[in-house]
């Protein structure tokens, strides 16, 4: 072998133009073709599914969400105070956390890495910039643009469907279906519509599904708390998904309705949305302005990075969607791999309105972090149980409308800190 | 982790930001 190796001459030959030709050509149409082979049911609704090189589908084979929930553990176990400061100067040098602006400062205090991984940071760490939209997290910006065609770009040359994401229906798609799960007695609605975006011209109401009880027929009640039993918010809550209800999962206030309703009014002005007791209803009226275009950003966040999540603009989150999913790793290599990474992991979409119409904010979970905390949200509940009973595409709904019921939403302003990642 | 935004917005909407690069919380990311 070795002689052969040495001594063997390289002889090389031209390789017929009209070959290399026909090889581009056929590189590119598999290329285009899968990038464009969306799967459908027999409903005409697409099917996501794993799709990648063999490297994704031997990962896409492990127990990831255990594996996820095993790592929570073992970072939730509580650090002998002697090894924290130098645990945590060698993650922090490993991963590039500045360790001077964390809150406390004294490294004793964090009980465990993942206590760490969760630290807070001083007050004025991050001033909030003068503009509409600001960065909810610390990381690195993965892509940005227009949504073209209801599909975001993941990475250049692969998309995924914005409806599969927020799990919302366009017109001219089919009604959504309303999934009753014999196990869990939880309705669940099943969004995974592809349909052709149909310009602006639709109406928030679909985009938001906020038509899906009466549209499949099946009644899935809001549960109003009035300000007495605001307090009992979450047991209603866990009791209301039991019965296929629809949980508000808003944090009751401690305060008077007086004091609750000048707040609200007070907020209403700062978030630039107009105080109606009628919002309840107003995605039945509202249509998105001509002239306006729907846009995303999706910003990654390193293991060193804070991960807590705050306000990127004044808002009112009125409803979320908890997807389970899968916990794929979502950094940039995978990103590259692995098309619907997005939509095929863990996630909780918070879906409302700022100024200019439709806002939604999508935390997507991962391995090493599939526990996502939103401060409002007592309710929520993520990276728990199995996936299976779970399709990719369906998800629990809860609405915010005891949180402010003139704005029908928890109101948010600019940078106010809204939730986190939490390893396992 | 990751934190995507879907909004709507008027045309004239900008990107302060460029692929690839690093933010903090309360950043620009764009403005009307």
């Amino acid at each position: 072998l070795v002689d052969a190796w040495q001594n063997t001459p390289t002889k090389w030959y031209p390789l017929p133009i009209a070959a290399g030709a026909l090889l581009l050509v056929v590189l590119q149409y598999r290329k285009k073709s899968i990038a464009r082979e969306v799967v459908v049911n027999e409903d005409g609704q697409e099917i996501i599914r794993l799709k990648g090189p063999w490297h994704v589908h031997v990962i896409g084979a492990l127990p990831l969400r255990n594996l996820s929930r095993v790592w929570g553990y073992l970072n939730s176990l509580e650090l002998p105070v002697w090894l924290r400061p130098v645990g945590f100067r060698v993650y922090a040098r490993i991963f590039g956390c500045d360790l001077e602006e964390i809150d406390p400062q004294d490294l004793t205090q964090y009980a465990s890495l993942g206590e760490f991984f969760y630290r807070k940071l001083k007050d004025g760490a991050r001033p909030i910039a003068d503009a509409v939209l600001v960065s909810p997290a610390d990381g690195r910006v993965l892509h940005f643009g227009v949504i073209k065609n209801g599909r975001i770009e993941q990475v250049k040359g692969s998309t995924y469907s914005l409806d599969a994401l927020l799990g919302v229906a366009r017109p001219g798609s089919p009604a959504p279906a309303a999934v009753e799960f014999p196990n869990q007695k939880m309705a669940e609605v099943n969004h995974r519509h592809f349909a052709e975006i149909n310009g602006i011209e639709y109406s928030l109401q679909d985009l938001l599904g906020t038509s899906t009880p009466s549209s499949s027929g099946t009644s899935t009640p809001t549960v109003e708390t009035s300000s007495s039993d605001r307090d009992g918010a979450a047991q209603t809550g866990a009791s209301a998904k039991k019965h296929g209800e629809r949980v508000d999962a808003s944090v009751p206030r401690d305060q008077s309705t007086t004091e609750a309703v000048a707040q609200d009014v007070s907020m209403a002005t700062e978030v630039g949305l107009r105080p109606t007791a009628a919002r309840r209803d107003s995605f039945t009226s509202v249509r998105t302005k001509p002239g306006n275009e729907t846009f995303f950003v999706v910003i990654y966040l390193a293991p060193g990075d804070y991960h807590r999540f705050h306000s990127p603009a004044a808002w009112v989150v009125e409803r979320r969607r908890h997807f389970v999913g899968d916990l794929f790793s979502v950094s940039p290599w995978m990103a590259k791999r692995l098309e619907n990474l997005f939509v095929l992991n863990e996630r909780v979409a918070l879906l409302g309105r700022w100024k200019h119409g439709f806002f939604s904010m999508v935390p997507v979970g991962a391995t090493n972090v599939g526990s996502i905390k939103v401060n409002f949200d007592q309710a929520l509940r993520t990276n728990v149980g199995s996936r299976r009973g779970h399709p990719v595409g369906t998800f629990t709904e809860a609405v915010y409308s005891a949180a402010s019921p003139i704005l029908n939403g928890q109101p948010l302003i600019k940078g106010e800190e809204m939730g986190g990642f939490c390893l396992g | 982790s990751t934190v995507v935004l879907v909004f709507e917005a008027p045309h004239n909407f900008d990107f302060f930001v460029s692929s690839g690069q690093k933010v903090k919380v309360g950043q620009k990311l764009g403005d009307v």
